[in-house]
């Protein structure tokens, strides 16, 4: 089963059409594994992206270097999913 | 559960359960609800449509699909609570009455099982169709990029690693190409709306082309009431309008190729939420999600029965 241990769900928000290119570039790049969960559309509009644990450090390092802003959405992604799948098992087991 | 009224709306559920759940509500309701096998997924699995129908002989039709992305959970927990809607409803609530009196309802509520079950299993995260790709060691295809409409314009990719994969050809996917079929041999479909999640989103076509469809005035005018009646219940804020203008240009996408078999009312919806959880939204939002957006389908199905064409 796959897990996201790390893993963490950033939210950008371009702010010029110099960013919202190079959010664009990034979608393209293998090299950070990177799950864009809502597409890079226009300046002014979040865009999610899901980053590996093992990219997370270049990839922020990447977004400082060029002076691009984002947030934290979900800080470790697989405590989300845990929590998640105990809520339906207790729910499962509340049934039974 | 051993019928529909003990099912657990307010929980995710697995593709076997939602299995079962359909057939119950199809023995606990057989004047109005039965099951069409439409196809297989490439992994074998039935593609279930529940149709809803008073009688008649191929009557004007809705058609809803939820679940088309699987790790969008929410969409085939909302759908399923729309199947106990509408039977609750028929005959209790004026306007699904009449409605369901002229016409049929047909609910796709996992349209991608093969995905659904593997980010039950394996990958929470999981998108695409499962069916391997010749040559690429990466698996599936976007069923949103499938379609014949733009397909394999910009707004989809060629890479089977990516998660906008349009795929080897034009409904290569036996999930959509299963839809397609259903469709045209239906010929009598008049509404055709395919549900995603998460960002709140209400759009109509085109998403592959700037070019307005000819219906856009009308189209806007029905989604505005549409998103203005689901924000009157928990106040929750969509925005609106054609796909490439709210969200980005998409080609090969669902409601495209609808609108181009004739399908004027073809709408595509993003439900709740904003961002903060994303594809893992609580279960506790299910219900309030599909009540609000139960709104604005009765919007929309409501203006497809009082304008026929």
């Amino acid at each position: 089963k796959e897990t996201f241990e790390g893993h963490q769900v950033f939210r950008i928000v371009p702010k010029d059409d110099v960013q919202l290119s190079l959010l664009k570039d990034l979608e393209d790049m293998f090299e950070f594994q990177l799950d864009f969960w809502k597409d890079v559309t226009g300046v002014g509009t979040p865009v999610d992206v899901r980053v590996p644990l093992d990219s997370l450090e270049s990839f922020k390092s990447h977004l400082e270097t060029r002076d691009v802003d984002y947030s934290i959405m979900i800080e470790d992604l697989q405590a989300v999913l845990d929590q998640e799948q105990e809520e339906m098992d207790s729910a499962a087991r509340f049934a039974q | 559960p051993r019928n529909t009224d003990s099912y657990d709306y307010y929980n995710y559920h697995t593709i076997s359960e939602i299995y079962r759940f359909q057939d119950m509500l199809v023995a606990e309701n057989p004047n109005l609800v039965s099951k069409v096998v439409i196809g297989q997924s490439y992994e074998g699995r039935p593609l279930n449509v529940l149709k809803f129908s008073t009688g008649g002989t191929n009557r004007r039709a809705i058609w809803i699909d939820t679940g088309i992305h699987s790790r969008e959970w929410v969409t085939q927990a909302s759908g399923t609570w729309f199947a106990k809607k509408i039977v609750t409803d028929y005959g209790r609530d004026a306007a699904l009455t009449a409605i369901l009196d002229n016409m049929d309802i047909f609910l796709e509520i996992v349209t991608n099982p093969d995905g659904f079950y593997y980010s039950h299993t394996r990958n929470r995260m999981w998108r695409k169709t499962r069916k391997p790709n010749r040559g690429s060691s990466c698996i599936g295809v976007d069923p949103n990029r499938n379609w014949d409409a733009g397909f394999g314009g910009p707004g989809a990719s060629s890479s089977p690693c990516s998660e906008t994969y349009h795929g080897p050809s034009a409904h290569s996917e036996s999930e959509v190409k299963s839809i397609v079929d259903f469709v045209k041999s239906h010929g009598n479909i008049k509404a055709f709306i395919s549900i995603h999640a998460y960002s709140q989103m209400l759009m109509y076509p085109y998403g592959y082309t700037r070019t307005a469809v000819k219906d856009q005035a009308e189209l806007h005018a029905v989604a505005q009431r549409a998103v203005s009646n689901l924000a009157s219940l928990y106040g929750t804020r969509y925005r609106y309008g054609s796909i490439i203008n709210v969200i980005y240009q998409a080609s090969g996408g669902t409601i495209d190729w609808t609108y181009n078999q004739g399908i004027k009312y073809s709408y595509t919806f993003e439900l709740r939420d904003t961002g903060r959880y994303g594809f893992v939204l609580p279960a506790s939002q299910i219900v309030p999600t599909a009540r609000e957006t139960w709104l604005a389908l009765m919007t929309l199905m409501d203006h497809t029965f009082k304008n026929p064409y």
